[in-house]
């Protein structure tokens, strides 16, 4: 699959998602 | 010997693909002739040893069976319930001493902890969870996560099971609006929780904190989605799931698993690979597993087929056998055996 199509890819993605959403 | 212990039938040599790669090894009997729902592996410390066993469920029993020999296995002990039939056996992983089952109808009423003390200080089934629960998956650490409906709103759950059997700890993850499907560690990442909803949404969970993180939705081409694997991979998670509702002819044949790629940070998704049936084989998914890089699932058709996620094909196909299907296979969580079993009881170790 096209890598493109899924937009900006973070490494640490679960640390910033969890420090983004509500507690 | 009592037609309780195991023994090894002759079965029809399989002109399949590969059928070297599955090994039938023995067959465990069920003596009381009711219907078989479901079977599993877990570990039981027996004269100080921890052994490998195997346990049944029936519908209103749960047998132990611990290892005699080699491919042997004897009935060690049974819990029987009398009042709600046994749903399914949710494993546990890494633990020892400790079944864990769902009991009701349609949905499940009741979660249970099955122990075997010897004194009569202790209970040897303890109610852990009650209500009207839709999911149910057991985590590591001794922790057990399920979601439960109430009046106004979906309540998920995580308790921990003390060495007694009884609730030592719980903790409540935000709740979804929508009916959770099913439940998903994400391998190598031991505080994400991965749901699927009833919506076609997936929704990740930190567990430490009872965030909800990310609700992402993968389109209605994946309705009633099961998840059975999740991993995180270069910033990409990778879900690997099926469809009891999918459509039996597509193009490239009929797609049983499905493993999709999503980016966490953008809720974008896309399909990276299907896994069909080969030519010529007809049916869908009914009940199935995957452990590792392998899935196994018990199509309509009656038959079992298994493939390897890595090559990308199905790799064995095991028909019918006693002129009975298959009515659901596990991966054991001890070893390296696929366990199929048949209403009838009977269930065949390969």
């Amino acid at each position: 699959c096209n890598q493109a199509d899924l937009g900006p890819i973070s490494i640490n993605w679960f640390e910033e998602l969890s420090s983004e959403a509500p507690p | 010997h009592s037609i309780e212990q195991t023994e090894i039938t002759d079965v029809p040599a399989y002109d399949t693909l590969n059928p070297g790669n599955l090994q039938l090894v023995s067959k465990l009997k069920n003596p009381s002739g009711s219907c078989s729902v479901d079977v599993s592996a877990t570990w039981w410390e027996i004269a100080g040893v921890k052994e490998p066993c195997i346990v049944t469920a029936c519908e209103y029993a749960v047998s132990l069976w611990k290892p005699l020999d080699i491919w042997q296995w004897e009935k060690m002990y049974s819990w029987h319930f009398t009042e709600i039939p046994v749903l399914q056996i949710v494993p546990m992983p890494d633990v020892c001493n400790l079944v864990c089952v769902a009991l009701g109808s349609l949905e499940i009423r009741e979660i249970r902890a099955l122990l075997c003390f010897s004194d009569a200080k202790n209970e040897n089934q303890v109610l852990l969870n009650s209500g009207n629960i839709q999911a149910v998956l057991g985590l590591t650490k001794r922790r057990l996560v399920s979601s439960s409906r109430t009046l106004c709103d979906q309540q998920v759950e995580i308790v921990t099971i003390a060495e007694d059997g009884g609730s030592k700890e719980k903790q409540f993850l935000m709740p979804v609006e929508e009916t959770i499907q099913t439940f998903a560690e994400v391998q190598g990442m031991q505080e994400a929780l991965l749901g699927t909803t009833i919506m076609n949404n997936i929704v990740i969970w930190n567990l430490k904190t009872g965030q909800l993180l990310k609700k992402m939705p993968i389109g209605d081409s994946y309705q009633a989605s099961i998840c059975h694997k999740a991993y995180s991979e270069m910033g990409l998670l990778f879900v690997v799931l099926s469809h009891p509702c999918a459509k039996e002819k597509e193009p490239s044949g009929s797609p049983v698993f499905q493993l999709i790629v999503i980016n966490p940070k953008t809720a974008l998704s896309m399909g990276v690979m299907l896994y069909c049936l080969p030519q010529g084989q007809a049916g869908r998914f009914l009940e199935g597993d995957v452990k590792d890089n392998f899935a196994a699932a018990v199509l309509t058709s009656g038959t079992i087929a298994i493939w390897d996620l890595l090559l990308g094909h199905c790799t064995a196909l095991l028909p019918p056998i006693s002129d009975q299907n298959w009515s659901f296979v596990k991966w054991s969580g001890t070893d390296s055996h696929l366990l199929a079993g048949q209403k009838d009881g009977n269930i065949f170790v390969y």
